[in-house]
């Protein structure tokens, strides 16, 4: 089963069509293995983007040195994992 | 005994929870409610469609189908609970009565169940289905990518290893060729509604090209009211309008395919995450979000009876 620990989920908001293309070229490196949960559309509107752990410095340096803003939307994604099959659980037993 | 009133629609289920609970919804409302299957997967599970029908043969019919992409978890469970309250309300509302006593409806919840067994037991993030790709140790095509609209443009990737990879040829995806052929074989649907997440957006075509659908005016104006009627039960708010205006060209959509072979009343949804869960929103939300999202399907379904072409 493969495991998230680490990975974040950054919400990216591209002020530009520049940046928009600078995102969808962070998407295509096979070597990060960048995961967008939501596209990177028009500049304003938010893309949501799980960057597995190993990854993590890269994108954030990437971002940064392309003054491209963002936020940390999930610190683990293994941490909801973990709770949701925990809840799974729970509901089965009941 | 098995029976819907002990099955908790508040929480996520695995695949054999929600087949087995298929066969409960069947036994609760023989009448209304059966089962088909319409093909398999590509490995070879069942593809099961309800079918709620009232009579009559070949009667206009809706198609609605949640879990296409296999990680959207909270479209599938929204399907349990839809498509319970389908046959709960028969007979006692007035709008599902009119529906389904002139109209079939027919609703896939599973719609690709390779990717949904997967996502339980190996990659909770997986999206697409699970075809092996010739020549390439990526495994997958994107089903919303696969339909022969557009297929193959832009706004989808060749590469086996993307996430929007369409295939190698249009419906080569068994979960897809099986909804084609049922949809042309049936051949009197007059609406699909594909439900996704997460984003909340209610789209309708086009998404391969920019150019306006010839009923545009009229999708438009149902989508508005849907998203209001949707945001006055939670305040969640959605943005409406055709695929290619509201996120990015898409090639090879369902709603694209739908359209282009004549259902006019094409539309996706994409359900929400409010805040900042994404794919992992908290079973708590699946009745919130399905509540929410049960107006916006009537008033679509309504739209589509009282206005059959």
């Amino acid at each position: 089963e493969q495991l998230f620990v680490g990975d974040q989920v950054l919400r990216v908001t591209a002020s530009d069509e520049e940046q928009i293309a600078l995102l969808r070229a962070l998407g295509e490196r096979a070597d990060l293995q960048v995961d967008f949960w939501r596209d990177p559309t028009k500049p304003g509107h938010p893309a949501d983007l799980r960057v597995p752990f190993p990854s993590l410095q890269a994108v954030k340096i990437f971002l940064e040195s392309h003054s491209i803003s963002y936020s940390i939307m999930i610190e683990d994604v293994q941490q909801l994992l973990d709770e949701e099959k925990k809840t799974m659980m729970l509901s089965r037993q009941l | 005994e098995r029976s819907t009133s002990t099955f908790d629609f508040a929480s996520y289920h695995t695949l054999d929870e929600i087949y087995d609970w298929l066969d409960t919804l069947v036994a609760d409302h023989p009448g209304l409610v059966s089962k088909i299957q319409i093909g398999q997967s590509y490995e070879n599970r069942p593809l099961y469609v309800l079918k709620f029908s009232t009579g009559g043969s070949n009667r206009p019919a809706i198609w609605l189908d949640t879990g296409i992409h296999s990680r959207e978890w909270v479209t599938q469970a929204t399907g349990v609970w839809t498509a319970n309250k389908l046959a709960e309300e028969y007979g006692q509302d007035p709008s599902v009565t009119a529906i389904l006593d002139s109209m079939d409806i027919f609703f896939e919840i599973v719609t690709n169940p390779d990717g949904y067994a997967f996502t339980h037991s190996s990659n909770r993030m997986w999206r697409k289905t699970r075809s092996i790709n010739a020549g390439s140790s990526c495994v997958g095509v994107d089903p919303n990518r696969n339909w022969d609209a557009g297929f193959g443009g832009s706004g989808s990737s060749s590469n086996p290893c993307s996430e929007t990879y369409h295939g190698p040829y249009a419906h080569s995806e068994s979960e897809v060729k099986s909804i084609v052929d049922f949809i042309l074989g049936h051949g009197n649907v007059k609406a699909v509604i594909s439900i996704h997440s997460y984003s909340q957006m209610l789209m309708f075509p086009y998404g391969y090209k920019r150019t306006a659908a010839p009923d545009y005016e009229e999708l438009n104006e149902l989508a508005k009211k849907a998203v209001n009627d949707l945001a006055a039960v939670h305040g969640t708010e959605y943005t409406y309008g055709s695929i290619v205006d509201t996120i990015y060209m898409a090639a090879g959509t369902t709603v694209d395919w739908a359209y282009e072979n004549g259902v006019k009343y094409s539309y996706t949804f994409e359900l929400r995450d409010r805040g900042h869960y994404g794919f992992l929103l908290p079973s708590s939300q699946i009745i919130p979000t399905a509540t929410e999202t049960w107006p916006a399907l009537m008033d679509i379904m309504v739209h589509v009876q009282q206005h059959l072409y």
